[in-house]
């Protein structure tokens, strides 16, 4: 563990925490993407499949506990809760996700790190969360004004993987690990994804001005 | 990689 991974996974963490106090203060998901939201659990019960085969440590293992259930809660709120799935934008959150399913499975079929059950698995989680936001993205869009826990929340969770890239260039140079590609290549595509907020939530917090994306 | 590298992180 080094500080760049520490500080990626508790900027994760940071991020479920806002969305989880976004929902439960205001009692809404009003510009929450329920399409990411479900991708994101489907990364974490995919990615997470050795919870119970394989132990490392006691915060890995909690961490895991942690991402699955809050993700699966939240999209269990957004389509079940009688008053937050209310608040849901279901006419503006119509990206075809699927389709991010579909790609990211194929892509792992075709270049998994080795062709076993666990690692082509894996190899999905991966691809599929370096696109997962885009539905948020496009639904943040849509949406004029979209409160500030949602932007932080975005923020967060953009910026964990950031973290991560910044671990994995750690790894390389002091433990000669030189990771796994697929892990390097798709959390720059990730990252880059949120470039374009990075930059809108910079100015918003600079002008301290409502975030505004561009339509 | 022949072996499976460990998957220790999130």
């Amino acid at each position: 563990m080094n500080i760049f991974r520490f500080a990626g996974d508790m900027t994760h963490l940071v991020s479920v925490l806002l969305l989880l106090l976004k929902i439960y203060a205001t009692k809404s998901c009003s510009g929450i993407s329920l399409k990411t939201q479900e991708l994101y659990a489907l990364v974490f019960l995919t990615r997470y499949l050795d919870l119970f085969t394989d132990f490392i440590s006691i915060y890995n293992t909690v961490m895991k506990v942690i991402f699955i259930t809050s993700s699966l809660a939240i999209v269990w709120c957004m389509r079940a809760h009688p008053t937050v799935r209310r608040s849901y934008d279901r006419d503006q959150d119509t990206f075809r996700h699927h389709f991010l399913v579909l790609l990211s499975f194929i892509m792992a079929l075709f270049f998994p790190d080795l062709f076993t059950t666990r690692e082509v698995l894996w190899a999905f989680s991966i691809y599929l969360e370096a696109v997962a936001i885009l539905p948020q993205l496009v639904l943040l869009q849509r949406c004029r004004n979209v409160d500030n826990l949602t932007t932080h929340y975005i923020f967060f969770l953009g910026s964990y993987r950031a973290l991560y890239v910044l671990n994995w260039i750690y790894r390389y140079f002091t433990e000669k690990h030189a990771g796994r590609w697929i892990s390097w290549i798709s959390g720059l595509v990730q990252t880059v994804l949120y470039l374009d907020f990075f930059y809108y939530y910079f100015i918003s917090w600079k002008s301290s001005e409502k975030l505004r994306l561009p339509a | 990689s022949g072996e499976a590298l460990p998957h220790d992180e999130l």
